[in-house]
């Protein structure tokens, strides 16, 4: 497997209650480059529920500085992508 | 097929083998035809699982719509390997080949696929480019003509829920459209498989109406997913696309109910989150074998009711 590495990036998950959220995600992405899981995009954030996206490594501080900063509930659900992806080859079978 | 194996992510090159290879092992059971090319001229192979026979009605699944959703091709290639393994020997799917035709598409996005094989794991769009910009690729499943780009689908080729310029724009959405509207008197349920977050859905995405057979899909959608859990005890959630997901124009489901095709279901397999895009393959059995009991669960539905 070649091309694109992942190393460093991660993805997150916020929980987000009203509009006021919805509105800092989108300030939040019209700034960073972010990959969004779920929802497919930052359009479709609905309050009350939660949105997972990927954040590339330079601008992880960035973005964890602007969720703290704001408040906003989240985990990330992958510290390293590289090292999920390298481990989705996992299969012993033959 | 050389390296091909149902418990690893295979990439494109083995599954077009494989489908060659599975449809000459099995030509009582299986037949291959090529429906189109993609953007780049990939062919776009379709397999007809069944018995031979005349009038019978069928099942169309796809897999692959979306590049980084490898587990859903892989989905596609177990259920094809499942029905040659157990016909003959396990008394459900034996009969549904009996009695019904399976169409099989392996791959939608074959393009985005061999991307996220050789370039970017995380790419999720067709390949094609479109006059007046630069960017790359139009997400397939806001490409139908079902409510195409009202809601929740973007105008913009940057974007990743781009609708392309035009509904059926992609040549791989329109090889599928015309391969159901030429066969719509046959095909009595459409399936797409996508992951991630497990839900299985089903019309309406491109409106918050709902259909008029609500109350049955509802139901169905309810059982179909008890019956997944069994095996497992992996839960989904159900219901129609816009308000149990989110709204979305263009998607594949809500324009094969439209053609009037009463069961159309999206799922959306494992996991729900800690994988994301990249479930290992040794989830792969397990996914598949749940997935399989839903599938089965649709198909008898089907059978009983015509």
């Amino acid at each position: 497997h070649s091309g694109e590495h992942f190393e460093g990036e991660k993805v997150f998950r916020v929980f987000v209650e009203d509009e006021n959220h919805i509105n800092l995600l989108h300030a939040l992405a019209s700034t960073n480059q972010i990959d969004f899981w779920k929802p497919d995009s930052v359009t479709q954030i609905k309050p009350h529920s939660t949105v997972d996206f990927r954040v590339e490594a330079e601008d992880i501080s960035t973005v964890e500085d602007f969720l703290e900063q704001n408040e906003l509930q989240y985990e990330v659900l992958i510290s390293n992508l590289r090292s999920i992806l390298e481990a989705q080859f996992d299969s012993q079978v033959r | 097929a050389t390296g091909h194996s149902y418990e690893k992510y295979n990439n494109w090159e083995t599954i077009e083998a494989w489908t060659q290879q599975v449809a000459s092992e099995n030509p009582d059971l299986i037949s291959r035809s090529a429906i189109g090319t993609t953007f780049e001229g990939r062919t776009m192979y379709l397999l007809k699982v069944g018995k031979p026979g005349p009038n019978k009605p069928a099942i169309f699944m796809d897999c692959g719509f979306h590049a980084r959703e490898w587990i859903s091709p892989a989905f596609c290639q177990w259920f094809v390997r499942e029905a040659v393994r157990t016909y003959g020997r396990e008394i459900h799917m034996t009969e549904f080949l009996e009695k019904l035709d399976f169409y099989v598409l392996p791959v939608v996005n074959i393009d985005g696929y061999v991307y996220t094989w050789t370039k970017n794991r995380m790419w999720r769009k067709t390949r094609s480019t479109h006059d007046g910009t630069t960017c790359i690729g139009t997400d397939p499943n806001r490409n139908f003509d079902a409510g195409w780009c009202k809601l929740g689908a973007s105008r913009n080729p940057c974007d990743e829920t781009y609708c392309g310029p035009a509904a059926e724009s992609e040549k791989e959405t329109k090889a599928l459209a015309n391969f159901i509207r030429n066969n719509l008197s046959s095909i009595k349920a459409y399936l797409t498989i996508h992951s991630y977050s497990q839900m299985m859905l089903y019309p309406y995405s491109y409106d918050y109406k709902l259909t008029e057979d609500n109350v049955e899909l509802n139901a169905l959608a309810k059982a179909t997913v008890k019956e997944l859990a069994t095996l497992h005890g992996t839960k989904y959630t159900y219901g129609p696309g816009a308000t149990t997901i989110y709204p979305a124009a263009g998607g594949s489901d809500d324009w094969a109910y439209d053609q009037g095709i009463k069961y159309s279901f999206t799922f959306e397999l494992r996991d729900k989150g800690r994988y994301g895009f990249a479930l290992p393959e040794s989830k792969i059995r397990p996914t598949c074998e749940e997935t399989m009991l839903a599938i089965k669960h649709i198909a008898n539905y089907v059978l009983e009711h015509p």
